[in-house]
C-alpha cells in the first residue's frame, strides 16, 4: 500500500457516498446515469468472485464488499423508490455495446485463462468505459447539478492516482500489470474534458455547463 | 492458488 493508492481508493469510496447523499438530500436521482451505476455493479462483481478464492488483507476484503453493496443498493434506489426522478429520456448511450464490447477483449486478451481471470480482465475492460453513458448524459444535457460533478470529479482523481501509484509500485516493488495499466490509462483518459469544465467552471462557484 | 495471478489492487 502506498499514498497514492490509498487516497485512490479512499476517493472511489467517498464518491460512492457523495452519490448517495446527492440522492438522499435531492430526493432525486435525475441527471444520474442508471446504465453507468449498473455497470459499476457488474464490474464489482466480476471482479471480486476472488473474495472466495484468496484473502488479501482485512481492508482488501472489506473494501470489495463495499463496493459490491453499495452498487447493487445505488441500483436499487434508482430503480426502485427513486425511479420517477430518474431521467431515463437522457441516460440513452448504448450501454450493451460496452458490455459486448468489454466481453469480447476479455476473451481476447485475458489475463490468464482461468475462469476468473477472464471475469477480472472483462471487469477491467468494462470500468474503463462505465463512465460514458453519465458523461454522455452530461453531455446531452449540457449541465449537471454540482454534487452530480463532484461525484464524476472524485471518480476521475481515483483514476489518475491509481495511474500515480502505478509508477511508484514499478519503481519500488517491478509491479506490472499490463491490461490494468492500459485500462487505466483509457479510464483516466475519458475524464480529460471532464476535469476541464470541472476545474474552469465548478472550481469556480458555477454550474457544470458546457461552454 | 486457483488463479495463475494474483491481483491485489481494487
Amino acid at each position: 500500500m502506498n499514498i497514492f493508492r490509498l487516497v485512490a481508493d479512499l476517493l472511489h469510496l467517498a464518491s460512492i457516498f457523495i452519490l448517495l447523499l446527492k440522492i438522499q438530500q435531492t430526493k432525486s436521482c435525475a441527471g444520474v446515469s442508471l446504465k453507468t451505476q449498473a455497470l459499476y455493479f457488474v464490474v464489482f462483481v466480476t471482479r471480486y468472485l476472488d473474495l472466495f478464492t484468496h484473502f488479501y488483507s482485512v481492508y482488501n476484503s472489506l473494501m470489495k464488499l463495499f463496493f459490491i453493496a453499495s452498487s447493487a443498493y445505488i441500483v436499487y434506489l434508482m430503480w426502485k423508490p427513486y425511479r420517477p426522478t430518474y431521467s431515463a429520456s437522457t441516460d440513452t448511450f448504448r450501454a450493451e455495446f460496452l458490455i459486448v464490447g468489454a466481453a469480447l477483449l476479455g476473451l481476447a486478451f485475458p489475463d490468464s485463462w482461468h475462469i476468473l481471470d477472464i471475469l477480472w480482465s472483462f471487469s477491467i475492460y468494462l470500468e474503463a468505459v462505465a463512465i460514458l453513458p453519465q458523461l454522455f448524459q452530461m453531455t446531452r444535457t449540457g449541465e449537471a447539478e454540482t454534487i452530480t460533478s463532484h461525484y464524476v470529479f472524485a471518480l476521475g482523481a481515483y483514476r489518475a492516482l491509481y495511474l500515480m501509484n502505478w509508477i511508484y509500485r514499478y519503481y519500488t516493488e517491478g509491479y506490472m500489470d499490463v491490461i490494468a495499466w492500459v485500462a487505466g490509462a483509457v479510464q483516466t483518459i475519458l475524464y480529460a474534458d471532464f476535469f476541464y469544465i470541472y476545474l474552469t467552471r465548478v472550481m469556480r462557484g458555477r454550474l457544470f455547463s458546457l461552454p | 492458488r486457483a488463479r495463475n495471478n494474483v491481483h491485489d489492487e481494487l
